[in-house]
């Protein structure tokens, strides 16, 4: 219970782990919760992703609230509810639109009716949904793609919509015959 | 001393330990359509 | 079968949640008719649809490509368990009943899958479902139940709130690692989830402390249990080190959490785990500024602050209740020697120490006779004068001199470092135990030439806390310079210090 028991600790013996006992620097510990001297007022319990620094990649989505009165302000752009419910009123119109809002449509209405009339709508426009990347692209008009001997792909210079960048970019490219659709 | 159990199930919990990933809120109805994680269309996807 | 019926079922709402938002009545309209047709209209019938239900989920979970969705059949069962719980006409104790039922039948499954399947369980299906339950429960509660438009169902649910984490505590507090090791790293990051612990941290009137306070216990007794001499764990360090983070993010966000109930929480820090005693004991009122130590100094205007203590530690006196409080009103020789004799065990408890392995004494009992001092003090100074509490005879002094003098190394080690447990940041029982500390110090009255020993064991007790990595509480580094001040260069020719070259050292060079 004396002094004299302290010295195994203070030598970093074995006897005890000495990141538990002696501790570690917390200093980066603090900054992984961005706890620091200026941020007083900062609550990092309501953001925390998890008990540990590896296994904190990413960021995980806080409480937050939004009043329904912010939701459905008539007149405001985006916050109607766009809803494509009669094939027969919306087909006309699909084909009056740029490609670009076809993208638009095709990715934000998953599973409706509005992507399949803007899907049909593209392979029309000799564009092709790519499975597996799950882009739209079509061929380049000034390059002729070479078949391979099996006839299942094409090696060719395309045209693909990327729907990160939001533009068209034009790639040379292997295709295979049953990923598009 | 730690039993042969014990230490089995904690190094599997170890090994099974959920990140923030699956600690994030559900999002059943909004699956995305795009790629998971914003990289070139060209990564190398697997099928 | 009829589990193979609930199967379909509940695939069918996995889909229909895939189609809808959470707030479409078209989910109200489903449920409605799994009551209309008796898929869940009886107790026995909703346990085994939610057996079945989790047992799909959990497969499904186990049989998912690990890069896409695993968690869709997981998360829409989440759904489901708190839909039922909101919709249905409740009154509160109802669905408290309720909801124990549900959790109830979550956790067989998830006991017989731990159990049983001690190579394949996988902890990941349970945390989700937890944690999806915190989440769906998050938005659902928002601004009081806001979304839900009939005003005595807001009310109803308003008023199942804080049960809603009182239940999902217990349950957790059932889940814990000693009970569950193959759930431990889920369990501990669903202590810290964003969506419990700071509601825990800033329930109404403090309602889930206990919970809380209770479940960081089980944290450490885990780790108490694993943490030995010579060895530790690889996946015990790591659980250290996520605690270590938890720790400091309360520290952070309500250290009153912390000062409220240090009583408890220091008791069952592992003994060797000095840093972590030192971030609870260092955790300060949130409006008060850092004070320097090695320029502050502790006096009574800058120590008026009383601190409030969450448990009352007088409720584990055990029979020395009766004789501590009647010696604190009339002290008497005859009661001083009831209690100095009932602080011993009748077995042996094993404890992974700094230089002891066992306890004779009983820690507990004298953490909780130390910090009744404390509250009574502080009490005291509130009511009647600083004088008569800060004086030699006083009761509080004697009882804790008393127990020194009487007791062995061992009473004085444990009771000495109860004693250091109450210096923290600038309060009342900081200022008393800095001045008794020193008056026991430089005290000529020991007994049998007990002084040294004395001496010995209050260095040790806060030279262990300053000697590791930050935090140190501000009055441990304050009482050990008043005492370096106190004794000069007497000090490092003390036999016990001079004995030993690193203590020398140390001492010398401060």
């Amino acid at each position: 219970y004396g002094l004299k028991d302290l010295v195994p600790v203070l030598r970093h013996e074995p006897t005890y782990d000495s990141n538990m006992t002696l501790g570690i620097d917390l200093n980066s510990l603090l900054n992984s919760l961005d706890i620091t001297k200026d941020t007083k007022s900062h609550h990092c319990l309501d953001a925390f992703e998890s008990p540990w620094v590896e296994t904190s990649r990413s960021e995980v989505q806080p409480t937050f609230y939004i009043p329904e009165s912010f939701r459905n302000i008539k007149g405001m752009l985006g916050t109607a509810q766009v809803e494509f419910t009669s094939v027969n009123r919306d087909q006309p119109r699909i084909s009056l639109l740029q490609d670009e809002t076809l993208f638009y449509l095709f990715y934000k209405h998953p599973g409706s009716v509005i992507q399949e009339l803007t899907y049909l709508e593209l392979r029309k426009r000799n564009w092709r949904y790519h499975k597996t990347l799950k882009v739209w692209l079509t061929k380049d008009p000034m390059m002729e793609p070479v078949v391979a001997r099996d006839s299942m792909s094409e090696r060719g210079s395309y045209v693909f919509f990327d729907p990160q960048r939001w533009e068209k970019c034009q790639r040379d490219f292997v295709l295979h015959y049953n990923a598009i659709m | 001393e730690i039993d042969e159990f014990t230490l089995k199930h904690l190094e599997s919990s170890l090994l099974n330990c959920p990140d923030s990933l699956d600690a994030d809120t559900p999002r059943l109805f909004e699956n995305p359509l795009s790629l998971p994680h914003p990289t070139s269309i060209f990564f190398p996807h697997e099928p | 079968t009829k589990t193979e019926r609930y199967y379909l079922v509940f695939t069918e709402w996995v889909k229909l949640q895939q189609r809808v938002k959470p707030d479409n009545p078209v989910n109200i309209v489903f449920i409605r008719q799994l009551f209309e047709k008796g898929v869940i209209d009886k107790k026995e019938k909703i346990i085994e649809f939610i057996k079945a239900a989790l047992e799909l989920s959990v497969n499904s979970f186990k049989q998912s490509d690990p890069t896409g969705e695993v968690f869709t059949s997981i998360d829409a069962l989440s759904r489901l368990i708190t839909s039922l719980l909101v919709i249905q006409e409740f009154d509160i104790e109802e669905r408290k009943e309720y909801f124990n039922l549900l959790l109830s039948v979550v956790t067989l499954v998830f006991a017989k899958d731990h159990q049983t399947n001690v190579t394949s369980f996988n902890e990941r299906p349970y945390f989700r479902l937890y944690s999806s339950l915190l989440t769906d429960w998050d938005k659902l509660r928002d601004h009081h139940f806001i979304r839900v438009s009939d005003s005595a169902v807001r009310k109803s649910l308003t008023e199942f709130d804080p049960y809603f984490f009182d239940i999902f505590a217990s349950f957790l507090h059932s889940y814990q690692p000693i009970a569950f090791p193959g759930f431990s790293f889920a369990w501990i990051t669903l202590v810290s989830h964003r969506m419990f612990l700071p509601k825990i941290l800033r329930s109404k009137e403090l309602r889930g402390w206990d919970k809380l306070v209770l479940l960081l216990i089980d944290l450490m007794k885990f780790l108490s249990q694993y943490i030995k001499k010579g060895n530790v764990p690889d996946s015990i360090s790591v659980i250290y080190k996520g605690a270590l983070r938890i720790f400091l993010g309360i520290a952070n966000d309500v250290p009153e959490f912390l000062i409220q109930n240090h009583y408890k929480l220091v008791k069952n820090v592992p003994p060797t785990c000095i840093q972590l005693r030192n971030i609870i004991l260092s955790a300060i009122p949130k409006k008060m500024l850092v004070p320097d130590p090695f320029v502050l100094q502790i006096t009574e205007e800058n120590c008026s602050d009383i601190p409030e203590v969450f448990y009352d530690p007088s409720q584990d006196l055990k029979s020395l209740k009766k004789p501590i409080i009647n010696y604190l009103r009339i002290p008497s020789s005859s009661l001083l020697r009831t209690i100095s004799g009932g602080i011993f065990r009748t077995e042996l408890e094993y404890e992974n120490g700094i230089g002891y392995d066992e306890n004779n004494v009983d820690v507990n009992l004298i953490h909780a006779i130390v910090t009744h001092v404390a509250v009574e003090v502080g009490l005291e100074v509130s009511k009647a004068s600083k004088n008569a509490v800060f004086n030699v005879k006083s009761s509080y002094y004697t009882l804790l001199f008393g127990l020194l003098s009487d007791g062995n190394d061992e009473v004085k080690f444990h009771v000495i470092q109860a004693m250091v447990n109450q210096l923290r940041y600038p309060n009342v029982h900081t200022h008393w135990f800095n001045f008794a500390l020193k008056l026991m110090f430089l005290a000529e009255d020991w007994p049998d030439d007990q002084l040294p020993i004395v001496q010995e064991i209050i260095l040790r007790s806060l030279l262990e806390r300053i000697i590791v990595n930050k935090p140190h509480p501000w009055s441990v580094v304050v009482t050990f310079m008043d005492l370096l001040k106190l004794e000069g260069t007497d000090m490092i020719d003390k036999p016990f210090i001079t004995d030993i070259p690193e203590i020398h050292a140390i001492i010398e060079n401060l």
